[in-house]
This record gives structure tokens, C-alpha cells and sequence, in this order.
């Protein structure tokens, strides 16, 4: 099973 | 003073039911241009933001910025009470702490007040990027519906591929494997039933179906829906709302590590 790593990951805080 | 009265009222019940599930307090923020909302579900795995332009609207006057802590839970118990053909006003004071709903019949015969307790709420506001999509997909809604609902029959996961084929769907579970490929299509009756795929590189990515799934309770909003996918970024799945706005969910990929 593939880890599910959180959005803030990808995304920056604006 | 917010005030804001839609003829379609319909459209905001068929909204709130496609998010309430995801995110359940959530800040609405409303400005001259219209209501926003930004809302990562209790995982931080996916985001949904809606957009409801204020010229959508029959009539919408906000004097100044308002920011309206809403639980959707109860939102959404509110709004079962209007007809499906009512006209919905919403109205709420600059320091008030209710948001008043109002739906009147189609012959504004019949008319039901309700107020709604607002909270406040501390929530995050994540910076999307303009991405350049690796492959853009549009399909019919109740495609996309109906591929993220059989597949979830398989398999927990759908690895979703777009190539110069087409774009495929694939899932794999303890029953077996399944693949849906949908190739671009141009012989539709309406242009919305035709399946158009922009790529500009293949690209391979691993989603959890559930939330996908769950991205599909937007499909009465719109007859058709957009699907961006780019290498190692989350999935946009893209519900334009006719003259209204729009309701996006963004998913984070799982990712190899």
C-alpha cells in the first residue's frame, strides 16, 4: 500500500 | 450587510451536499465579488474550494469583507427544508452571528425563514500554484461518476494514466484487476458528451478512490467535469457551476517512497 502524504506537502501556505 | 438572492436555489443545496462530507466547518469568505470557500478535509489529503461570483446572482451586496464560520452538517439540514424550485436569499449582519436563509416558492406563496448559528473557525489557507497541467481531461460528469463507483468495487486505489491511447483507469484489489480507458471523442450529439484529453506529457499517478468518490457528489452541479493531472502534484478535479462559478477538489498523489 502507497503512503498518502498530506496536501500541505505540495502546496505552500499562501 | 451581506445580502445575496439566487433564482436557482437548487444550485446552492446541490453544492453544500457535494462538499459537506469532505469538510465540515468551514469559513465562507464573502467580498463584493462573490462568496469563496477554501477547506482541506480532517486528513489534510484533499482541498476543495468553491467560487460563486456575485453576478451570478440575482441580486448580492456585501459592503464590507465577511468572513461566515458555517458548519455545512447543519447547512445542509437547513437547506433541505426549501423546495427544489425555491429562491434562496441569504442574509447576514457585518457583526452578526447568524447567517438568515430565506426560500421562497417559485409563486412566493410559501416563505421560510431560518437562521443559522455561525462559529468561528480557525482554518488554513493553502497557495495553489498556476500548474502546467501534464494532461487535461473533460468528460461527462456521470463518466467520471460511473468510472470512480465501479472501480471502487475492485480496488482501494486507481492508478489513472493519460498517454497518446487515451486516459486509463486501473485498480487492483484482492478480486482482481480492472482497467477503464476512455479514448477523445468528437461525435457526441452535444459538445459536453464528447471526451476531450489535452496531453502535453504522459503521466502516471495513484489516487485513493474514496475521495475521488467522493469528488463525484458535485456531478448535479455540472454536466461535464474537468480532470487535471501533473507528474507528482495533487489531481484537480473541476466542476464549472453554469453562470455561477465552480467547485474544485484537489487530491493529494500517494506516492512511492
Amino acid at each position: 500500500v502507497l503512503p498518502q502524504p498530506p496536501l500541505p506537502a505540495f502546496f505552500t501556505g499562501a | 450587510m451581506f445580502e445575496a438572492r439566487l433564482i436557482q436555489g437548487s444550485l446552492l443545496k446541490k453544492l453544500v451536499d457535494a462538499i459537506k462530507e469532505l469538510c465540515t466547518e468551514v469559513n465562507w469568505d464573502i467580498s463584493n465579488s462573490g462568496i469563496n470557500m477554501q477547506s482541506m478535509d480532517g486528513s489534510h489529503v484533499c482541498l476543495v474550494a468553491f467560487n460563486l461570483r456575485a453576478d451570478g446572482f440575482d441580486h448580492f451586496r456585501c459592503d464590507r469583507p465577511l468572513t461566515l464560520g458555517i458548519n455545512l452538517g447543519n447547512l445542509a439540514k437547513i437547506l433541505k427544508c426549501s423546495g427544489s424550485n425555491d429562491i434562496i436569499t441569504m442574509k447576514a449582519d457585518d457583526n452578526g452571528d447568524t447567517l438568515t436563509l430565506m426560500f421562497e416558492s417559485e409563486k412566493q406563496d410559501r416563505i421560510t425563514d431560518v437562521d443559522l448559528k455561525l462559529m468561528s473557525i480557525e482554518s488554513e489557507h493553502l497557495g495553489i500554484p498556476d500548474q502546467d497541467y501534464s494532461a487535461e481531461t473533460s468528460m461527462p460528469s456521470s463518466e467520471y461518476q460511473r468510472i470512480v463507483r465501479d472501480l471502487s468495487s475492485i480496488g482501494d486505489t486507481v492508478n489513472i494514466s493519460a498517454t497518446k491511447e487515451g486516459i486509463k483507469f486501473s485498480a487492483m484489489g484482492d478480486i482482481g484487476t480492472a482497467n477503464i480507458t476512455l479514448r477523445q471523442t468528437s461525435s457526441a450529439d452535444k459538445e459536453e458528451e464528447n471526451v476531450k484529453i489535452e496531453m502535453k506529457e504522459p503521466v502516471l499517478l495513484t489516487f485513493a478512490l474514496r475521495y475521488l468518490n467522493n469528488f463525484a457528489k458535485a456531478t448535479p452541479l455540472s454536466s461535464t467535469v474537468q480532470v487535471f493531472l501533473t507528474k507528482d502534484l495533487p489531481v484537480q478535479v473541476n466542476y464549472n457551476i453554469q453562470d455561477l462559478g465552480y467547485v474544485k477538489y484537489y487530491l493529494a498523489p500517494k506516492i512511492e517512497e
